[in-house]
C-alpha cells in the first residue's frame, strides 16, 4: 500500500486544486510499480490551507497555476520515486522515460509497463543488460507503434537503434548496473518508440529473492 | 505531561530526496512546512511489533481545500470509502488521521463503523465536523484496526501537535509498515511574487502499484 499527505499554504479553488492534483497524481504515484499488485488503500490526500498570502488560483490557464502544478508534480515525485527506491528487495531504483509517442498519456503507458516487467526487474537485479525484454514490455504496453523506430538505451549505452539491435560492450553495461546496484542508485532506461511529441516516465525497482522471502512471511 | 516528541530517526533513516529540478528549493518540515499545517506522530499501541510510531495526526488550524485521489481496487478499504464520501459532502478539511499496522480493507460494515467511530472521536477533541476528519490506513488486510488503544492515543496524539520539523517527521515514520526508509518532503517556490511551500509525506514498499482516480 501506499499512502500520501500533501499539504501547501497556497490559495486555490476547489475544483482548479482537485484538478491540479488529479494531473500531479497521473505523473507521479499513478507511475510508479513495484509488484504489480494495486492496493485496496491506495489514497493521497492534499490539503491547501491558502495562508501563504499568496493571489487565489482560480483557473488551470495562468502562469500562477502552471508554477502550482510544477510544484505540486515535484513533490509528488519526489515521494513517489522514494517509494519505488525503497521497493521490498530493491537493490536500485529503475526510472524509464519514453518518448516520441503520440501524447503523454501513451508514453506513460509504455513507460510503466517496462518498469513493471517481472522479466526486466529481474534481468537489472541480475545486471543483465537485456534489451530484449524491454523490447518486448515495450511492445505488449497496448500501445501501437513502429517497431522500426524503436531506440533503447541504458545508462548512455545504447542498445537498439531504429529497430535494429547494435553491438555494445556488455561488460559495460553489465557493469553500470552493478555499481548502481551497489550504490542502491538510479538505473536509467531510455526509449523513444517514434517522432511524436508524447514523453512520459515511470519509476520502478530490480526484482530480487528478497522480494520472495520478504512476501512469504507476511500474511493477511 | 505528554512526553517530548521521541527522535525517531532511531527507528528507521529518511530516504534520499529525490526531487526534480526546478524552480523551487528544498525546506524541512515536510507536511508541517507549509503555513497553518502542524503533525505529530506516536506508537499508540496498534502495531504487531515492535514500538515504532504507528499513529500519525496531520491538522490545518483553517478550513483547509481538500482533493485527494483513491485507488480502483474493487476491494476498496474502510477508510477509503469513508474519505471518498467525505470529499463528496465537504470541499474542505481539518485533519488527517493514519493508522498503521492494520489496514482495515475486506473488514465489512464492522470495519467502516470503526472509521466512523474514529474520526467522530477525534472530530470530538479538535471540536470539528466529523466530515472534516479525514482517515487513511494501512497494513494487514482483513484485520480490523486496534480502536480502543487508538482512542485511547487520540488526547496524547493532539497534544504532540507542531508545526516543527520533528512533528513531521514523526508523522512520515508512523505511517511507514515494512518501508526501510521514511518518505517525506519540502519545497519553497515563488508563486505570483508570493512565497508558497508544498510539502508531503507518503509511506510505501510492497503491493505497490497504484492506479489511483
Amino acid at each position: 500500500t501506499m499512502l500520501g499527505v500533501i499539504t501547501t499554504d497556497a490559495l486555490v479553488t476547489s475544483d482548479v486544486w482537485r484538478k491540479m492534483v488529479r494531473v500531479a497524481v497521473n505523473r507521479s504515484f499513478n507511475q510508479i510499480t513495484v509488484d504489480g499488485d494495486t492496493s485496496t488503500n491506495d489514497c493521497v490526500i492534499a490539503l491547501a490551507s491558502g495562508l501563504s498570502g499568496a493571489n487565489k488560483i482560480s483557473s488551470l490557464n495562468n502562469s500562477d497555476a502552471e508554477h502550482l502544478q510544477a510544484c505540486l508534480d515535484a513533490v509528488m515525485q519526489g515521494l513517489a520515486k522514494s517509494i519505488a527506491w525503497d521497493g521490498e528487495g530493491a537493490t536500485c531504483l529503475i526510472e524509464v522515460k519514453v518518448s516520441g509517442a503520440g501524447t503523454e498519456a501513451d508514453a506513460a503507458k509504455v513507460a510503466r509497463s517496462v518498469a513493471s516487467s517481472s522479466l526486466t526487474k529481474a534481468a537489472v537485479y541480475g545486471r543483465d543488460p537485456n534489451w530484449g525484454r524491454i523490447a518486448c514490455a515495450a511492445g505488449y504496453a497496448g500501445i501501437p507503434f513502429n517497431p522500426n523506430k524503436l531506440r533503447i538505451s541504458l545508462g548512455d549505452i545504447l542498445l537498439m537503434e531504429s529497430g535494429q539491435p547494435l553491438p555494445f560492450d556488455r561488460a559495460a553495461a553489465s557493469n553500470y548496473l552493478r555499481t548502481t546496484g551497489e550504490k542502491h542508485g538510479t538505473v536509467i532506461i531510455q526509449i523513444s518508440i517514434g517522432d511524436g511529441l508524447g514523453s512520459g516516465q515511470a519509476w520502478g525497482c530490480d526484482l530480487s529473492y528478497d522480494y520472495v522471502k520478504i512476501n512469504a512471511e507476511y500474511t493477511t | 505531561v505528554v512526553s517530548a516528541q521521541q527522535d525517531v530517526s532511531n527507528y528507521i533513516p529518511a530516504a534520499p530526496i529525490l526531487l526534480p529540478e526546478g524552480p523551487w528549493h528544498q525546506v524541512p518540515g515536510g507536511v508541517a512546512a507549509a503555513k497553518g499545517f502542524k503533525a505529530a506522530g506516536m506508537y499508540g499501541g496498534l502495531r504487531a511489533v515492535g514500538e515504532k510510531p504507528d499513529l500519525a495526526l496531520v491538522t490545518c488550524d483553517v478550513d483547509a481545500i481538500s482533493a485527494g485521489a483513491f485507488t480502483t481496487n474493487v476491494v476498496a478499504a474502510a477508510p477509503v470509502l469513508y474519505c471518498k464520501e467525505a470529499l463528496e459532502t465537504s470541499t474542505t478539511a481539518r485533519a488527517i488521521l493514519i493508522n498503521a499496522g492494520q489496514a482495515n480493507a475486506a473488514t465489512g460494515d464492522a470495519g467502516y463503523q470503526d472509521v466512523i467511530d474514529c474520526s467522530h472521536a477525534l472530530a470530538e477533541l479538535l471540536q470539528l465536523k466529523p466530515e472534516q476528519v479525514l482517515i487513511e490506513s494501512t497494513g494487514v488486510i482483513g484485520q480490523r484496526i486496534k480502536k480502543e488503544p487508538l482512542l485511547k492515543s487520540l488526547p496524547d496524539l493532539v497534544n504532540l501537535l507542531s508545526s516543527t520539523v520533528q512533528g513531521a517527521d514523526s508523522a512520515a515514520v508512523a505511517i511507514t509498515t515494512t518501508d526501510l526508509v521514511s518518505k517525506s518532503i519540502a519545497i519553497e517556490s515563488e508563486v505570483g511574487g508570493t512565497r508558497v511551500r508544498v510539502g508531503g509525506m507518503a509511506k510505501g514498499s510492497g503491493m505497490i502499484h497504484p492506479n489511483m482516480a
